[in-house]
């Protein structure tokens, strides 16, 4: 029974399709069976994993539509045992389609009940945004997976963004659990960085991952080349720490 | 008349809060009446500017409720000729709330009609998403100002970002431009940045502003205690070089 995991956060650029992608690759070397979901209507999961957004393929916007199922849509990628459900512009009219619709938070959710025993782990890359379609993958998953940046307004979103996970798990999602925050973009050489990482590790103790992804070049430059950096460069610290943190991942989530 | 600058991008983490905080004190220094709007959930703008979100201060949810006026809410700020209109996460509500609202995207500017006489620039911080706060800010605006971060994702995410500033210009704002582009975090060290830079200035030519934010550790220190990056560290490599931003953007506009 797959593991549905919400990459969530609602400050901008803090990492999260970084880390659903690098995760998701990560995992697959390690020979677990990945399905890697872009609910976010910018499309950088898709095109972080290589696929062309201008392409013929159906995306996610199909399945809130009601058009089609998760199997008529998920792409292979480059990578064995990664899967995608690709995403383009055209979801942002499923956001304002949806609110008229009964059970609205649940589509998600329902979809996926047909793909979930195939996979070992379910990534869903959340928008920058608490609307609908971060909605429907707090609803959908098991738990959330926070990435946090190391500075100062990343660190104050996350007091907003307890608040909704805590009101989605009264209401809409009773097993929604917090999975645990990555800390991402770490430089020790960076007074405020180290503040902010001993402020979060104080306040959530065990739930931070015990790995910190540093600020490295090529999570940046991976991208550009569609490709997790794993493929890219895969003897680059950051390609190695998220293979750690996966690892760790596998740990937290065998018990 | 003052001039309406929307501070937009969907992409987040791409420096629009300290863009619109840091050229707003800059201006505001070279003796220009300035009012800042804070139009994200996150408050980012708000606790930038060393304003408490959890004082007892009105803020633009009671503008967009219609409770009250834009003179009722604004606040005085550290800096003489800075004004601010502050947000914090209550304004989510908003965006729901207005969606039956009629005229729902004029709300904003409407709002504006009675201070616009009283500055001589408005900048509306927008959050990273295209949705009602967003379209309300770029109705509300003359001119768009699209801080770019030196990276892939951000520079992908600028095709969409212009066919809705399109939109908006076509059917509900037709006199909204595009005041510039101006690139942040820039790194010249680092390879990617200088070939994002090259594509961007091949791309939009004299809409890009000459001078690039470079990445500088005191933009990111100055909000941890709720001050532009002028009155934190004059000096520093940030603060002087939105300084020159906000020449160059006094003369873009001047004529
Ligand atoms: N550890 C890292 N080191 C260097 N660069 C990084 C790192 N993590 C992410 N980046 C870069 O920082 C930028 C922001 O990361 P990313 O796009 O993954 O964040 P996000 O939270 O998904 O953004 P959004 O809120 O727009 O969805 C990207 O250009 C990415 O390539
Ligand atoms: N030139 C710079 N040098 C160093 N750090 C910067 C620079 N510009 C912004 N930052 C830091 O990068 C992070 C992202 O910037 P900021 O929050 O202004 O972006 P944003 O586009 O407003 O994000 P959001 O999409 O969440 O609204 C912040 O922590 C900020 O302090
Ligand atoms: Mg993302
Ligand atoms: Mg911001």
């Amino acid at each position: 029974m797959g593991r549905i995991i919400a990459v969530a956060n609602q400050k901008g650029g803090v990492g999260k399709t970084t880390t659903a992608i690098n995760l998701s690759a990560s995992l697959a070397i390690l020979d677990k069976k990945i399905l890697l979901i872009d609910t976010d209507p910018q499309g950088n999961a898709t095109s972080g994993c290589g696929i062309d957004k201008r392409g013929q393929h159906l995306t996610l916007y199909n399945i809130y539509a009601q058009q089609n199922s998760i199997s008529d849509v998920l792409l292979k990628t480059e990578i064995k045992n990664l899967d995608l459900i690709p995403s383009t512009g055209d979801l942002v009219g499923a956001e304002v389609e949806l609110i008229q619709y009964p059970e609205r938070e649940f589509i998600l959710k329902k979809a996926l009940g047909e793909v979930i025993d195939q996979y070992d782990y379910i990534f869903i890359d959340c928008p920058p945004s608490l609307g609908l379609l971060t909605v429907n993958a707090l609803v959908a998953a098991q738990t959330v997976l926070i990435p946090v940046q190391c500075e100062y307004y990343a660190m104050e979103g996350l007091t907003q963004l307890l608040k909704t996970i805590n009101l989605i798990h009264r209401s809409l999602n009773p097993a929604l659990e917090i999975e645990g925050l990555l800390l991402t973009m770490f430089d020790s050489r960076n007074n405020l960085c180290n503040q902010v990482v001993e402020e979060i590790r104080k306040h959530f103790n065990e739930k931070v991952f015990a790995i910190a992804i540093p600020r490295n070049i090529a999570l940046a430059e991976a991208p550009s080349h569609g490709k997790p950096a794993l493929l890219y460069n895969i003897l680059s610290r950051g390609a190695q720490t998220y293979l750690e943190a996966a690892k760790e991942l596998i740990t937290n989530t065998s018990h």
